[in-house]
């Protein structure tokens, strides 16, 4: 076991609760019971599970070089030192995250191969399932996890050996009480005086009278000796804590903690209370694993220590990266887009001269250019284009699930609208028309009605439903209707699918522009990409949902629309339905 | 390239984390045929009663 040394046996002789393993284990039933398999978790939820220590220990790779092994679990990632130049690297790195009922417990850990001029290089990556390590029967806690190629997940490069466990919630409570003691004894002798005691208190943010603060001292000063030590302030906030709240705010980060309970709230303190001092092997901070790999973040992060618990995300076109979040893995990741493109378009979409300048004889521009670049797609030399893409997407590419071999693929555009195997993407609740699936893979943004849509994502001035499904298609049902918008990115399968089953009743193209569908443009106001973009709109009518509108909307490039399903058939939620593919 | 589903008004009730991301203006990476939504309560209610309109007493 991990208890820590300060903890000694005779404390847990003393003490009458069960054992920290069946604490632990109990934590973790309950975790379970609460966790419905059939109803779909929201992250609404905010009931911790507990401390979870992980130690990234060593790794073992297959040859030499200078690493680092970056730890991401759902919107947080850390990283470690650089190692020596070796293909047996050890860190030892160790970070005491929280584990949520309802949060994210997928981690995932990355290796990279370190450069002191170019950029780091992802070598191999391994995901855990932290409920599922901790729940096994372990003594040293420790697992030795095969590290897998990026671009070939069956592949491996190495391994990497991973220390994980719950930390005791007593040893949580007492560590925090010393943690408390060091910072509010200022005379250094291990004990808090009355006058120490009532400054403590007031960082709780507790407003309670001066007659209230000697009862409580007098209450925790157990054994009359006029000073409160380790053991008595432990006893006090967690006897006390259970009639009212004395910690009412966060000394550290000023969180308002009455809405957790008193375990959630001394777990809040103590991670907050060690990101705030640094006092983490682990640094971390960073938002993806790729932040945690560039050089300069790595600099800045080593000048400022900031809790993670008041970082202030930008999302959408206003951060400096595209930042997604990964639902499988509940996890932020980044959009590889490179930095000159991010400039330009930020440069042409968000701005009403670079809008103008599209305006003025551009919007031809990007057609023939995405013409030209189906053409291109098109012939047999652009096949050599296929490997240096999958390179640069290595670990968003998984070629195990495509369904032929590459060799097969003459053009790139072959390559493009590639099948994947039977199997790769299991249909949610294939049974049930009653409940819709995600038609492509994407990143996507769902709102309740297109009032919500206008609110938090499309900002161009000019949208309306009328405007994307047409006239003859629009009605006043879809008008006050739910929106779903389904982003491809380059590297994605391009085929898109069904969300329903139903009749395919109608197919109506709508001839239009080629702007890119990026946040960037989406987000500008300047820019009305759904409503000016070419597109095909169907109509598919279901039993379950009414009639559903389907918009395949063309982007620069990848302007070409092809429906692989005729009107008057009937097709399944789960279906191919289409594809997208280069040209205009 | 997007494709952009459009239902009619309360037909779905979409799913809360994809509602909440959004709402945070965060997009969420998803894949074909991971769960969206389910038909809303009120959509099977109104379903529900034309049924039983259509029930005839024998």
């Amino acid at each position: 076991g991990h208890g820590s040394s300060r903890y000694t046996a005779d404390q847990e002789i003393q003490d009458p609760k069960p054992s920290r393993r069946a604490r632990i284990r109990r934590r973790l039933r309950l975790h379970r019971r609460k966790s419905d398999p059939n109803k779909f978790t929201t992250f609404a939820a905010a009931d911790f599970a507990g401390i979870v220590r992980i130690e990234i220990v060593k790794a073992e790779m297959k040859f030499k070089d200078r690493w680092l092994a970056c730890l991401s679990l759902g919107e947080r990632t850390y990283r470690t030192e650089i190692s020596e130049c070796t293909d047996k690297p050890v860190w030892k790195s160790e970070k005491k995250v929280v584990l949520e009922s309802n949060g994210p417990h997928m981690a995932r850990i990355s290796v990279f191969e370190t450069n002191r001029l170019s950029k780091n290089n992802l070598v191999g990556y391994c995901e855990i399932d932290l409920m599922e390590v901790l729940s096994q029967d372990s003594e040293d806690n420790l697992e030795v996890i095969n590290l897998l190629d990026v671009s070939s997940p069956s592949k491996t490069v190495g391994s990497i050996s991973v220390i994980c466990y719950f930390e005791d919630p007593i040893e949580t409570e007492k560590y925090f009480s010393r943690r408390l003691l060091a910072i509010m004894d200022n005379n250094g002798d291990g004990k808090l005086t009355f006058s120490e005691f009532t400054d403590l208190i007031n960082a709780f943010g507790n407003q309670v009278a001066a007659a209230k603060k000697e009862y409580l001292f007098k209450k925790a000063d157990e054994n009359g000796d006029g000073f409160v030590d380790i053991d008595e302030l432990a006893t006090l906030l967690a006897v006390q804590q259970e009639h009212e709240s004395l910690i009412s705010n966060c000394p550290v980060c000023g969180e308002i903690l009455g809405k957790f309970d008193k375990m959630n709230a001394i777990i809040h303190l103590t991670l907050c209370f060690d990101e705030g001092t640094g006092n983490q092997v682990m640094t971390g901070g960073f938002l993806t694993d790729k932040q945690a790999s560039y050089g300069w973040i790595l600099k800045l992060s080593e000048w400022t220590h900031f809790s993670s618990y008041d970082v202030g995300l930008k999302y959408g076109s206003s951060s400096s990266h595209i930042l997604i979040f990964d639902r499988r893995t509940k996890r932020l990741v980044e959009e590889i887009i490179d930095g000159k493109i991010i400039l330009s378009m930020r440069a042409i979409y968000q701005s009403k001269v670079g809008l103008t300048l599209i305006d003025k004889g551009s919007k031809d521009l990007l057609k023939s250019i995405s013409e030209k670049q189906g053409r291109k797609m098109n012939s047999l030399e652009s096949a050599k284009d296929i490997p240096k893409f999958i390179d640069f997407f290595k670990d968003q590419i998984n070629l195990d699930e495509i369904k032929y071999p590459l060799e097969r693929f003459k053009t790139f555009n072959e390559f493009f609208i590639r099948e994947l195997k039977h199997g790769s993407r299991p249909i949610a609740f294939k049974e049930r028309d009653d409940i819709a699936v995600c038609a492509a893979d994407c990143r996507l943004t769902a709102f309740k009605t297109v009032d919500d849509s206008i609110r938090f994502w499309i900002k161009g001035r000019k949208f309306s439903m009328q405007g994307l499904l047409g006239k003859d298609i629009c009605s006043s049902e879809f008008n006050h209707g739910s929106l779903v918008i389904f982003r491809l990115a380059p590297q994605d399968y391009h085929r898109f699918h069904s969300p329903v089953s139903g009749v395919v009743e109608s197919f109506v193209e709508i001839p239009g522009s080629l702007y890119t569908v990026n946040p960037i443009a989406v987000n500008s106001k300047y820019c009305n990409v759904f409503t000016e973009n070419k597109r095909v709109v169907s109509v598919i009518s279901t039993s379950e949902f009414g009639k559903v509108a389907f918009v395949a909307i063309g982007a620069t490039m990848v302007g070409s629309i092809t429906f692989t399903r005729e009107k008057g058939d009937y097709i399944h939620k789960g279906d191919e339905f289409g594809y997208f593919s280069f040209g205009g | 390239s997007t494709v952009i589903c459009v239902f009619e008004k309360d037909a779905i009730q979409i799913d809360e984390d994809l509602i909440s991301n959004s709402e945070r203006s965060l997009e969420t990476l998803v894949y074909v045929g991971m769960r969206l939504g389910v038909v809303s309560k009120r959509a099977q209610a109104v379903k529900d009663i034309s049924r039983l309109e259509q029930c005839k007493l024998e």
